[in-house]
C-alpha cells in the first residue's frame, strides 16, 4: 500500500 | 474502517466536545492550555488541506470539517470570548521548542517532498506532541479539574484505539504507515503517566486530580 492510503484516517 | 478506528474517532470527537462544552457551560477556560488548543487547530489545518484536493468519503469529509470547526471554536472561546479566565501564567510551555524540531523533521523525514505531503507529515509529528503544553500546565499547577481529566482520558483512549487499528490493519490488509505509527506510539506514551493518575486518583476519588 502506498503512503497515500493513510489519508483515509483522521 | 474497522471497529478500533471507528471507536477511536468517536473518542476523539467526544474528547473535543467535552472540552468545548466544559468551557462553554462554565464560561471559563481555567486550567486549560490555550497553547495546546492552538497546536491542535494547527494540526487539523495542515492535515486536512486535502479536503480541497481529494474526496475520500462523506464520513471522512464531515469528521474533518467538524474537527476543524470545533478546534477553532475552542481557540476562540479561550483567547477571545473567555480570555479573562485564561491562566496565561501557568500556560508557559515554550511551543517554539516543539514547532521548530517538528517542522525540521517533517522536511527531513517524509514520504514525498511536496508541499501537501510535508504539511501532512508536519501535522502527524505535531499531533504527537501537541498535548505537552496541557500536561506541562497540570504538572506546574499540580492539579486538574475532573472534567479536564476526562477530556485527556478520551484523547488518550483515541490514541490507544488507533494503535489497535494499525495492528488490525497490519494483519488484515498488510497496511503499515511508519510515520503515523511511530508518531502514534510516541503520542500514546505521553498519556501513560496520565492514565495511571486518572485511574488511581480521579476514578477512585472525586473532584480534582492532584499530583503527588
Amino acid at each position: 500500500l502506498s503512503p497515500k492510503d493513510v489519508k483515509d484516517e483522521l | 474502517m474497522n471497529i478500533f478506528r471507528l471507536l477511536g474517532d468517536m473518542c476523539h470527537l467526544v474528547a473535543i466536545i467535552i472540552l468545548f462544552l466544559k468551557i462553554w457551560r462554565s464560561k471559563s477556560c481555567a486550567g486549560i492550555s490555550g497553547k495546546s488548543q492552538v497546536l491542535f487547530a494547527l494540526v487539523f489545518t495542515t492535515r486536512y488541506l486535502d479536503l480541497f484536493t481529494s474526496f475520500i468519503s462523506v464520513y471522512n469529509t464531515v469528521m474533518k470539517v467538524v474537527f476543524l470547526v470545533l478546534a477553532y471554536a475552542t481557540v476562540y472561546l479561550i483567547y477571545l470570548r473567555f480570555r479573562s479566565t485564561y491562566n496565561s501564567e501557568s500556560d508557559s510551555f515554550r511551543v517554539e521548542f516543539l514547532l521548530v524540531p517538528v517542522a525540521g523533521l517533517s522536511f527531513l523525514e517524509n514520504y514525498a517532498f511536496a508541499p501537501l505531503e510535508i504539511l501532512w507529515t508536519f501535522s502527524i509529528y505535531l499531533e504527537s506532541v501537541a498535548i505537552l503544553p496541557q500536561l506541562f500546565m497540570i504538572t506546574k499547577t499540580g492539579e486538574a479539574e475532573s472534567i479536564t481529566t476526562h477530556y485527556l482520558f478520551f484523547l488518550g483512549l483515541y490514541r490507544a484505539l488507533y494503535l489497535a487499528n494499525w495492528v488490525w490493519r497490519y494483519h488484515t490488509e498488510g497496511f503499515f504507515d511508519q510515520i503515523a505509527v511511530v508518531s502514534g506510539v510516541v503520542q500514546t506514551i505521553f498519556y501513560c503517566d496520565f492514565f495511571y493518575l486518572y485511574f488511581t486518583k480521579v476514578l477512585r476519588g472525586s473532584g480534582k486530580m492532584t499530583l503527588p
